[in-house]
C-alpha cells in the first residue's frame, strides 16, 4: 500500500501549478524514501525535476516501489478541488490501476475523494551527473520571475550574463531590446531579499523565455530561486519547497547557427 | 538568430 498526508494541500497545488505548463504527463515513483518525478517537456528542451522526502511529509507509507503515470491536467483540476488548508492524503493499492486524492477540511466535516486513472507510459529517464557550475546565482524569485515577465516583451529570448559584478538579463527584438543588471547585495537585511553570486568563471547564455516563464510558475514554493549556470550546459532553476524537497528545471542553452 | 538545443545533446538515456 502506498499512502502519503499532507497537513496543507497548499504545497501540491502549488507544485502542480508549478509544472503543468511544461508536462502533459509524468510518472511519479514512489518509495520509502519519497516521491520523485523526472519528465520533459514534449519538445525535450527542458526538464522537470522533483523531489518530496517521505519526511517531509505527515504521514508516510510505501511498502513496495511504485510507478504511477499520471495525467497531470486532471491532477491539477483536482488539487484545484482542494482548499489550501485541507489535509491531502494520496493513497493507492499496490499495481494500482487507479490513485485516490482525499482531502479533509480542518474541522473535518468535509471530507471529498477524487480517484484518478494512472496511465501507462515509456519512461525515458536522464542521467544528469552532479555538476560543479561556473556561476551559482541566489536571488529573489519574485524578481527573477519579474524579469523573465517583463523581458519576454522584447524577444523571445533572453540572455544571462554573470560575472563578479552582478548578473545581467537581456532581450532583443524588433521593437528595441532592454537589458537589466542586478548587482550582488552588499548587505541584505532579509536573507529572502538577498542577490549571491558565486562564480568561478563568468558565463553568458542565451534561453528562451517560454521556458522561463514556465520556471517562475513555481514562484509561490520558495522566496528564493538559484540558478546554476556553465558555458554551453543547460540552465538549473531550482526552487526548495519548504522541508520536503525541491523542484529543478534544466533548460537547454541556445546556440549561435 | 541562435538555435534552440535538444536537452538530450546534454544528458544520455540512463
Amino acid at each position: 500500500m502506498f499512502e502519503a498526508r499532507l497537513a496543507q494541500s497548499a504545497i501540491l497545488k502549488k507544485v502542480l501549478e508549478a509544472v503543468k505548463d511544461l508536462l502533459t504527463e509524468a510518472t511519479f515513483e514512489c518509495s520509502d524514501s519519497g516521491i520523485q518525478v523526472q519528465a520533459m517537456d514534449n519538445a525535450h528542451v527542458s526538464l522537470v525535476s522533483l523531489n518530496l522526502r517521505s519526511d517531509g511529509f505527515d504521514k508516510y507509507r510505501c511498502d513496495r516501489n511504485l510507478s504511477m503515470g499520471m495525467n497531470i491536467g486532471t491532477m491539477t483540476k483536482i488539487l484545484r478541488c482542494a482548499s489550501s488548508e485541507d489535509t491531502v492524503t494520496l493513497r493507492a493499492w499496490d499495481n494500482p490501476d487507479n490513485i485516490i486524492f482525499i482531502f479533509e477540511s480542518q474541522n473535518k466535516e468535509k471530507l471529498s475523494e477524487y480517484e484518478m486513472k494512472l496511465i501507462n507510459m515509456d519512461q525515458e529517464h536522464l542521467g544528469i551527473p552532479e555538476t560543479v557550475y561556473s556561476c551559482v546565482v541566489k536571488m529573489p524569485s519574485q524578481e527573477f520571475a519579474r524579469i523573465c515577465k517583463d523581458l519576454s516583451q522584447f524577444g523571445e529570448a533572453i540572455t544571462i550574463a554573470c560575472s563578479k559584478e552582478g548578473i545581467k538579463f537581456t532581450a532583443a527584438g524588433d521593437y528595441g531590446n532592454a537589458n537589466i543588471k542586478l548587482a550582488q547585495t552588499a548587505e541584505a537585511d532579509k536573507e529572502e531579499e538577498a542577490v549571491i553570486i558565486d562564480m568561478q568563471e563568468p558565463v553568458k547564455l542565451t534561453f528562451a523565455c517560454r521556458y522561463l516563464n514556465s520556471f517562475v510558475k513555481a514562484t509561490p514554493l520558495c522566496a528564493q530561486v538559484k540558478l546554476s549556470m556553465s558555458g554551453d550546459v543547460p540552465l538549473v532553476c531550482e526552487y526548495q519547497i519548504g522541508d520536503i524537497g525541491h523542484i529543478r528545471y534544466y533548460l537547454a542553452p541556445k546556440i549561435d547557427d | 538568430t541562435p538555435v534552440q538545443n535538444d536537452l538530450q545533446e546534454f544528458y544520455t538515456i540512463a
